[in-house]
């Protein structure tokens, strides 16, 4: 070691240092556990662990913009022909992909991983609910769903975050202005325009393997849209129900409006390596932008001299997607 | 990724779907 020149002992400091983070996390994690099976086994109900203020730092402080540009930007590059069956049949192995509903089954018409990320369906792979008012965006699985109570939104069973800090601060004043504002009139109240309706929520997680874009899930007018640049943490389930305020953190766009009973709000949040969001009718949205204040975001609003309250949606119709990058 | 609805509705609206349920676009999600 003392031989060693100088730059080959440099160069095993950072290996050291993150094989001696990792390792004590690790150990940490495991003590954890076992603090949570004793309880278990004395009958008391362990709640769910959820991280504190320096998991999510350390978390938040892991590059993932970066890293998801970079994977979006390796996955933009053409592949030769012959390599797209193997590199897509691999995608489509690991995440159970279901090619027979895509409206292109052959391989070898997708150039990367992008566009086969953004594959379309068949129009009959996924008829349209006529009968109910409020039908699915898109596919995935339930998270959590039901009633926003006390301004707190569920994100999964135990674990809530703020919505106001998730929606940001109202965007029509005139709301406000319209009622009194007293102590108990929270931020809910607000944006609730009939006292007799009540705030639902549900938030559905698309896995890798899912079809990634999204759809009108009502007939509604679209009147404005907030981007949250932030964060690109997972949010599997499991990490949903270890972060808090998870949603708050990540990169999000929030699009709002109303439908015949009032409110109706739709939010894609970005994840881990699926930073990019797209809108169709939303040509100004830029996201995962290299550079962005935290706690900034940037409003823009559809009402226009045609459109008096927005943007027309009819429940079914194409809305956005999620990109790789 | 994930999408987010938050949205006023009277107070008999009722959701057809339950926490950990696969759903799939097109599919109801709840009703009055």
């Amino acid at each position: 070691f003392h031989t060693a020149p100088i730059r080959s002992v440099l160069r095993l400091r950072p290996v050291h240092f993150l094989v001696a983070t990792g390792g004590g996390y690790a150990g940490y994690r495991q003590y954890e556990k076992h603090k949570e099976k004793r309880l278990q086994n004395l009958g008391v109900e362990a709640l769910p662990r959820v991280a504190s203020d320096w998991e999510v730092s350390l978390y938040k402080s892991v590059p993932t913009r970066l890293l998801s540009r970079a994977w979006g930007r390796l996955n933009s590059v053409e592949l030769p022909t012959w390599l797209r069956k193997p590199v897509l049949s691999l995608y489509i192995w690991t995440f159970g992909v279901n090619m027979k509903e895509a409206a292109v089954e052959d391989l070898h018409h997708y150039r990367n991983l992008s566009e086969f990320f953004r594959r379309k369906l068949k129009p009959q792979a996924r008829p349209v609910c006529g009968f109910h008012s409020v039908i699915s965006p898109s596919d995935g699985k339930i998270l959590s769903l039901g009633q926003v109570k006390n301004c707190e939104v569920e994100q999964v069973k135990g674990i809530t975050y703020s919505l106001e800090s998730f929606l940001g601060p109202h965007t029509n004043k005139e709301s406000s202005k319209g009622k009194p504002l007293s102590c108990h009139d929270s931020f809910q109240k607000q944006l609730v325009t009939k006292d007799s309706n009540e705030l639902y929520h549900c938030v559905i997680y698309l896995a890798p393997g899912d079809y990634h874009c999204f759809h009108s899930p009502t007939d509604w007018k679209v009147s404005h849209r907030r981007h949250f640049p932030g964060s690109l943490m997972s949010v599997n389930p499991g990490v949903a129900r270890w972060i808090k305020e998870l949603f708050c953190h990540n990169e999000r766009v929030v699009l709002s409006g109303c439908w015949k009973h009032g409110f109706f709000s739709l939010t894609a949040v970005g994840a881990q390596n699926v930073g990019s969001i797209r809108i169709y009718f939303d040509q100004d949205l830029r996201t995962n932008s290299p550079q962005y204040s935290k706690g900034s975001y940037n409003d823009f609003s559809f009402v226009t001299s045609n459109n008096h309250e927005g943007i027309p949606m009819r429940k079914g119709e194409h809305l956005g997607e999620f990109n790789l990058g | 990724s994930t999408i987010v609805l938050i949205f006023e509705a009277p107070k008999d609206f009722s959701f057809y779907v339950k926490p950990g349920q696969k759903i799939r676009f097109g599919e109801a999600l709840g009703s009055l």
